[in-house]
């Protein structure tokens, strides 16, 4: 799954998934990736945040909606995504979940569970792009 | 922060062309932050990233690739999406479609699949030889490992088709009849 946040120079933001879910589901499965608020979500006024992992679980956290929601509440980007996958993993311990957040001045962190997530941005005049490795909690 | 403009997204490895796509396009005008989460996604898309994007992956108890995707603005705060959507490989670009053409959120399957048809995109197969023997593979294997549960045949050791078992949700092992069985099977 690629979820993806972009700023414009102007300030405007957009966010978006797209995946092609998850191998064996049953016919007819759709996971988090088209559900705004869960797969992605934007608030030019606050960030945004995109989202990979189980997404039977996820989708019914709306995980970053609420991540959006946390940076409202002048949270970090890096503690809004944690608190959004501690919410996942106080239900669902094994929940396998990735979730990348940025403000709108470009301020950015991630949080994951069940693996080794990474992200990757390149923004203002880097001449490539940077991954970034989030160990689980 | 390293200032603006600026894209970020989930993963590294293959997911950072799509990241060096839609940076890119950010410099050129006349690209707005919708346009570059729409070349991003496109690019990943297309590239089928690590396969679980695009065409070719993830294939159902069918063998079938279906696509997800949605697309938002923080402006407006309108998004367009598409669930399940059969034989379009531009998921992405489909949603864009349903953000600006309708004023709806989510449309799905078969029917998603027309709306993308008479916008202009093309219906083709999105499977591949690879997805294609690796749901060949699962269905010699017994269709191992599945998400079914509280059906018959056991899921655990058949393949479909398969019938619902009755449950009683009054009774004590009625939550416990609703939990995936062993670990987790995987993900999206």
């Amino acid at each position: 799954t690629i979820s993806m946040i972009a700023l414009h120079s102007s300030g405007a933001m957009a966010a978006g998934t797209s995946t092609n879910g998850a191998g064996r589901k049953v016919p007819g499965r759709v996971g988090d990736g088209p559900i705004t608020g869960s797969g992605s979500y934007v608030d030019g006024d606050v960030g945004g945040c995109g989202a990979t992992g189980d997404g039977d679980i996820m989708m019914r956290f709306l995980p970053c909606y609420q991540a959006v929601e946390n940076l409202r509440l002048g949270m970090t980007p890096k503690r809004a995504a944690e608190d959004a996958v501690r919410r996942m993993l106080r239900k669902y311990p094994e929940v396998a979940s990735g979730i990348v957040v940025v403000n709108n001045k470009g301020e950015h962190g991630g949080a994951g569970s069940g693996w080794t997530f990474t992200y990757a941005y390149r923004g203002g005049g880097m001449n490539a792009t940077t991954v970034v490795t989030v160990p689980p909690i | 922060s390293p200032g603006l403009p600026m894209v970020i997204n989930t993963w590294g490895g293959p997911f950072t062309a799509a990241t060096d796509e839609a940076y890119l396009s950010l410099l050129k005008p006349g690209t707005s932050a919708l346009d570059a989460v729409e070349i991003g996604c496109t690019t990943c898309e297309a590239n089928q990233c690590d396969g679980s994007v695009g065409y070719g992956g993830s294939p159902d108890e069918n063998c079938e690739t279906t696509l997800d995707a949605m697309i938002m603005d923080g402006t407006t705060m309108k998004s367009g999406a598409v669930a399940a959507l059969r034989r379009v490989k531009n998921a992405i670009s489909v949603a864009r479609h349903v953000l600006e053409h309708t004023t709806h959120t989510l449309l799905a399957g078969d029917l998603a699949t027309d709306f993308a048809v008479s916008n202009g995109f093309t219906a083709e197969n999105l499977t591949t030889e690879d997805s294609a023997a690796s749901c060949a593979e699962w269905r010699a294997g017994g269709c191992q490992p599945n998400y079914r549960i509280n059906v018959t045949p056991d899921p655990a050791g058949s393949c479909g088709p398969y019938r619902p078992l009755a449950l009683n949700s009054s009774s004590a092992e009625y939550a416990g009849r609703l939990v995936p069985r062993g670990p987790p099977i995987g993900h999206d």
